[in-house]
């Protein structure tokens, strides 16, 4: 591992021991920044980390973003480390980011399958879920954007152990969910949560377990489209935005129905690029075009969400 | 370590209502064991499905039968994944 974050090659995908490895170097780098929180353990009881960017304050309105909640989508964890590093260098730009940790805090959640994402290290590149056990089955893992409480258990999820959609027995049966929703209501500041899947070139808002247009719904679709014209004007990367159930299909137990339904108003979902011919298996060259694109995007959701506090 | 010597991954864009439907039916055919990388969604997008290589034939049968056409977007995935290996070890080393 390199000694600095400067020196840390953004250019490849990482194990889960040099991503946390890296997040302890950012956190000693920066210690008055940044600080790295453990908001649980997973099923194999691998600790869960978020990072937390602050210029201070207590409980001030946040930003979440989460990726690799799906473990093979290896461009979202690898992202999630580039955004990492982006947030930390664009602090001392006079605008744009700056603004926004002046009034709100970052939370990042690079890894959010650890046992999975080992998984998809050590046996299966192709291991989408999480690693549970469940009684009188032969299949492991749940889908943890199936696992949340909305719309739990209805179309668009699957009730077969062996199915990549598996839903889980119950609601947050999953620790790597639990932990979210825990901290997130502990919390109860959270201003927009943002949860980076791959890949399909999609920018999505709530909801997908039901038809039924969430209230904000025209706010949410103009934001998006701003977003996606941001992040189209990197490279000129096509992406599709709408709500989950019009722009995809139905899919019950989702990360941001749940969170709309808490309350967080700027809750989206992103499906990162896809060439068309490599799937989840992106190289390595295009992590960091695929997070420069996207962090554009995130900077337009940011900025709106800070600009319109609720 | 699981290995995916011979899994293609088909790219199918349905173009009618049909071929949409026939598509739809290939998720209720488990003894396949095929991973939808894209799900269907609708006329016109995209669905990518890793097929293992004993279900190849087969797959590829059912669909011309049906007259659904396909493409292959990745020939073989442990190509690419031994590929990705071997950029990960480099990167190591060097």
């Amino acid at each position: 591992m390199p000694f600095s974050t400067s020196t840390f090659d953004y250019t490849s995908y990482h194990t889960l021991d040099e991503i946390y490895a890296f997040m302890d170097l950012l956190v000693a780098e920066n210690p008055n920044l940044v600080s790295k929180l453990e908001i649980g353990h997973t099923t194999e009881n691998r600790p869960i980390y978020v990072l937390k960017f602050s210029k201070g304050g207590t409980n001030r309105p946040a930003i979440w973003i989460d990726t690799g909640i799906h473990s093979r989508e290896w461009v979202t964890q690898a992202s999630g480390v580039w955004f990492a590093k982006k947030v930390w260098a664009d602090l001392t730009s006079p605008k744009g980011l700056a603004n926004i940790l002046d009034q709100m805090d970052i939370f990042l959640e690079i890894v959010t399958n650890p046992d999975g994402f080992v998984f998809t290290h050590t046996s299966n590149r192709m291991w989408r879920k999480t690693r549970s056990k469940h009684s009188g089955a032969l299949c492991v893992g749940v889908d943890p954007n199936r696992n949340w409480d909305a719309g739990f258990g209805g179309s668009g999820a699957s009730s077969n152990p062996c199915s990549e959609t598996y839903r889980g027995p119950y609601a947050n049966s999953e620790p790597e969910v639990q932990a979210i929703v825990d901290f997130v209501k502990s919390h109860g500041n959270i201003k927009a949560f943002i949860s980076i899947h791959s890949y399909s070139q999609l920018l999505l808002y709530p909801y997908g377990y039901t038809t039924t247009a969430v209230p904000d719904k025209e706010e949410l679709h103009q934001v998006a489209k701003e977003a996606v014209a941001a992040l189209s004007s990197l490279y000129g990367t096509n992406y599709k935005y709408g709500s989950i159930i019009t722009t995809i299909y139905q899919a019950s137990g989702g990360t941001i129905d749940w969170t709309y339904n808490q309350g967080i108003k700027y809750s989206f979902t992103f499906e990162l690029r896809d060439t068309g011919r490599y799937g989840f298996l992106l190289p390595a060259s295009q992590i960091v075009p695929t997070a420069q694109e996207t962090w554009k995007a995130l900077e337009v959701i940011m900025a709106h969400t800070r600009g319109h506090l609720y | 370590t699981e290995n995916f010597v011979g899994h293609q991954v088909l790219r199918i864009v349905p173009s009618s209502d049909a071929e949409l439907q026939k598509v739809r039916e290939l998720q209720e055919l488990e003894h396949l064991q095929l991973d939808f990388w894209l799900s269907p969604r609708g006329l016109g997008d995209p669905v990518d499905i890793r097929v293992p290589f004993p279900s190849l034939q087969p797959l590829k049968a059912h669909l011309e039968a049906n007259g659904v056409p396909y493409s292959i977007m990745i020939e073989d995935v442990q190509a690419l994944v031994d590929l990705e290996q071997m950029q990960m070890l480099r990167r190591r080393r060097f």
